[in-house]
């Protein structure tokens, strides 16, 4: 799976994600990369893109909870991305990026490592696999 | 107004005995990923414009799981899927089931805009790509010796399991089988391997 997050001068933020989905996978299977509030979520507030296993972004709607707790909780962005990580997936491992409309970047995983890499207009720019 | 910012990623769970030279091979087209994203938005490309053009360049490069790359079904064939989300309005288009479009993420892009739907799967979403001319491709064109070894392993585990990396099988990580007694939906917490 990869994904795309950003926020553009003007604050306004989008979200994309593709994927093959699983090794060996039952034909016609659909994972949470396609389903919006599950592995692709993008509002006024922040943009968001999932990766792991399907099923269990699926169930705990990862990306539009990144989204509502931000809106209901008025958490900061990478407050947001730490908490849904840490209560909503259960058992299940996964990994995401976020974008906030203030210009903020984050992301969180749950499992070994995740491909990733952000930058921001001040400068800021990261790639990294491992924790 | 903060400014702009970007993020990529090639998908979480990663086998921690990955070879460092995959790894590097890994930073390398994260970097030039994020590099193509900062060009656009320093030419005040729209935010939704940028991310289609980042995943694209992703979907282009068989490193990663999604289009050229794609993991394979039990059959050996690719199905791809994916969408796109535009904060500005919430529009939203995905596509589910493609097995012949060069870019997923663009046929998205195209159900957001062009059709009244949200979501088209399938025939009916190749059907849409076709006559809105997007780039079709023959199936084998996303099929990778690397990913026809990973099914054989997948097969002889009898499992589903990562994407792009052939567990160690005893080793605990995520990215191994680990038989657990952990059930989700009625089945072994193993069957919902990482993608």
């Amino acid at each position: 799976t990869v994904g795309c997050v950003v926020v553009d001068s003007e604050g306004r933020c989008a979200a994309a994600t593709s994927t093959g989905g699983l090794m060996n996978k039952m034909t016609g299977r659909i994972g949470d990369s396609p389903l919006i509030g599950a592995g692709t979520y993008a509002c006024d507030l922040c943009g968001v893109s999932c990766t792991g296993e399907g099923e269990a972004i699926i169930r705990g709607t990862l990306s539009r909870d990144v989204a509502a707790v931000m809106e209901y909780k008025g958490l900061g962005l990478q407050e947001a991305v730490d908490y849904v990580i840490q209560e909503r997936l259960d058992e299940g491992k996964a990994g995401l990026i976020a974008v906030s409309r203030n210009g903020e970047v984050a992301y969180g995983f749950n499992c070994v490592g995740m491909f990733r890499g952000c930058a921001t207009e001040n400068g800021f720019m990261e790639v990294g696999i491992w924790e | 107004m903060g400014g702009w910012a970007i993020a990529v990623h090639g998908g979480a769970g990663v086998d921690p005995n990955l070879p460092h030279e995959r790894q590097e091979e890994a930073k390398q087209l994260l970097t030039r990923c994020l590099n193509l994203g900062i060009s656009a938005l320093r030419s005040s490309l729209s935010a939704i414009d940028v991310v289609e053009l980042v995943v694209r360049e992703l979907e282009s490069d068989p490193l990663f799981n999604s289009g050229r790359g794609s993991a394979l079904t039990g059959k050996g064939t690719v199905e791809m899927e994916a969408s796109i989300m535009d904060g500005s309005g919430r529009r939203c288009g995905a596509v589910s089931g493609l097995t012949m479009v060069k870019n997923p993420v663009s046929l998205a892009r195209l159900v957001m805009d062009k059709s009244p739907h949200s979501y088209l799967a399938f025939s009916g979403a190749e059907e849409f790509g076709r006559q809105q001319g997007l780039e079709m491709v023959d199936n084998s064109y996303f099929i990778t010796e690397d990913n026809v070894e990973m099914l054989k392993l997948a097969k002889e585990a009898n499992t589903i399991m990562y994407d792009y990396r052939i567990p160690t099988v005893g080793l605990d990580t995520c990215s191994a089988v680990v038989e657990s007694p952990l059930q989700m939906n009625g089945l072994p917490i193993s069957v919902y391997a990482p993608e």
